[in-house]
């Protein structure tokens, strides 16, 4: 489940 | 972690050096504006999360916006050369003549083969982290060419090539500590340190250990 919410890396 | 903080600065002071080089000595020669305004393209498809307001942190957010910032300016700087210092700027543009097509278009390709799902965000993002991970070739192809380097251009490739690497032992980490793998992430990341490879003996051998920078 890779939602925009996971992205937390620049 | 450390690693996810040392990458980060070293991007950023890879784009500070590049900012200040260029305006302080209105000066484009050996600087890609190829590779520039395809970093723009990469952190404004990538950062398209900043539209959705969900914000993760201040950090997460501020640093975006620098990153968006900060490379609309290294553009607006070099077009500035175009006028303080037409002949280098021509010189430059005469010598960047890897073909961003030809980057962009696998790029897009790849992105509607590998993503997560198939949704305007996410297949930005995911066309973010391949045209990343080739954008700097445009500034290599350049560098092989001319064979010769300034000292900030070489630091500038450096710290760039050091925040992709310092990811990668950040990956490790999280798989471990967060049980987070980011399957996408870590290939394209890589990847594009793989491209630094080279560039990385050279700068090792040449500016490391004094001398000049010289490719083959």
């Amino acid at each position: 489940d890779n939602t925009i919410e996971d992205k937390d890396e620049l | 972690n450390i690693f996810r903080i040392l990458g980060d600065l070293s991007h950023l002071a890879s784009i500070v050096i590049l900012l200040r080089t260029v305006q302080k000595t209105q000066r484009v020669d050996g600087i890609s504006l190829k590779t520039q305004i395809l970093y723009v393209l990469v952190f404004c498809t990538r950062y398209l999360d900043l539209l959705t307001f969900r914000w993760k942190s201040v950090y997460n957010t501020l640093m975006k916006m620098v990153f968006i910032g900060a490379s609309v300016r290294v553009i607006q700087l070099i077009q500035g050369c175009k006028i303080q210092n037409p002949v280098a700027y021509k010189d430059m543009i005469f010598r960047d003549t890897l073909q961003i097509k030809y980057l962009v278009g696998p790029c897009a390709v790849l992105a509607l083969i590998f993503n997560y799902k198939f949704t305007l965000l996410e297949l930005c993002w995911s066309f973010s982290l391949w045209l990343e991970s080739v954008a700097i070739l445009p500034q290599l192809f350049m560098l092989s060419r001319s064979g010769k380097a300034s000292t900030l251009t070489t630091h500038y490739i450096f710290a760039l090539g050091l925040y992709r690497a310092l990811y990668i032992p950040n990956w490790i980490w999280r798989y471990y500590s967060e049980d987070r793998l980011e399957k996408l992430s870590v290939f394209t990341g890589l990847l594009q340190t793989a491209l630094y490879s080279d560039f990385f003996y050279i700068y090792y051998k040449k500016v490391v250990k004094g001398a000049g920078f010289e490719l083959p």
